[in-house]
């Protein structure tokens, strides 16, 4: 994956996403 | 992100509990290089931690701090461990301090398909081949248009030679076209027995004198196939690299300048 075309809002989405995945939806954005 | 309580992370056997505090920082590697990324990144974990801990006293068990960043993993050298050995201890009131990287971040796409295809469209050449095949199927072709994109975006992101395979992934790039010549080949003259055995091509080939260019035979659509052999780091992946570049160069009408 080339994580460098996301930029760095859909960086910090994707991030939010694997957070929730990973963590849980309890996590708070 | 914030959050509080237990979590089945790092794994379900291990898991953390109490406060914990997730950030992400991007860096645009292409701009600046991934040298300087990586420093930035070690100075922006360093101020982060800082801050949590000196400045707002926040309360926080578990820090994860994402990047883009690739956090080369070469023992004692790379930034990991210097991100596991001199700048984490510094920090001591917090009991776990993570840092994902890019490839770390990579593994977690790997096993979430479900966030990969949000973004499938910026990042996964594979799910963007299955997704054409999908339209092909509902006979809804934009599909000229889409493959053209696409080799667009293949042919920009694959200009340069891999040299990160062979262990270097410092600031100079080095673009495919430089590395290259072409080799002068001739197919093996064989005995008259043998000649039934060989292909109409390799006879032709063998006849033409002015055929010497190796290319020649790599791009030559009558040849159904060929084996490259070759020991690590002799050049295999990058020729099939540069050989891609030059189909995507010709489906998207930049021949000339590759």
């Amino acid at each position: 994956y080339n994580l460098d075309v996301l930029g760095a809002q859909e960086f910090e989405r994707l991030c939010q996403s694997l957070v929730q995945q990973i963590i849980g939806p309890g996590a708070k954005v | 992100a914030t959050f509080h309580g237990k979590a089945p992370y790092p794994s379900k056997e291990e898991q953390w509990g109490g406060s914990w505090i997730f950030q992400a920082k991007f860096h645009d590697v292409q701009q600046i290089g991934p040298k300087k990324a990586r420093e930035a990144f070690a100075a922006e974990l360093k101020d982060e931690l800082s801050k949590i801990t000196e400045k707002y006293r926040h309360p926080c068990d578990n820090f994860i701090l994402m990047t883009n960043v690739s956090l080369t993993p070469v023992f004692q050298r790379g930034m990991k461990d210097r991100i596991d050995n001199e700048i984490i201890p510094k920090y001591p009131t917090i009991k776990h301090i993570h840092v994902w990287g890019a490839e770390e971040i990579c593994r977690f796409l790997d096993g979430y398909p479900m966030i990969r295809q949000t973004y499938a469209h910026l990042l996964v050449s594979g799910d963007i081949i299955a997704s054409l095949l999908r339209l092909i199927e509902r006979e809804e072709t934009e599909l000229d248009e889409l493959v053209k994109l696409y080799c667009q975006g293949c042919y920009d992101h694959e200009q340069y030679a891999a040299l990160d395979d062979a262990g270097d992934v410092e600031d100079e790039r080095v673009a495919l076209q430089r590395v290259f010549i072409d080799l002068d080949v001739k197919p093996p003259t064989l005995s008259k027995y043998l000649q039934v055995l060989v292909p109409e091509w390799m006879k032709q080939a063998a006849e033409d004198d002015e055929r010497t260019s190796a290319l020649s035979y790599l791009l030559d659509d009558s040849i159904q196939g060929l084996v490259l052999t070759g020991g690590p780091g002799d050049g295999k992946s990058t020729l099939g690299q540069y050989l891609a570049q030059i189909h995507r160069a010709r489906l998207i009408g930049r021949v000339n300048e590759l």
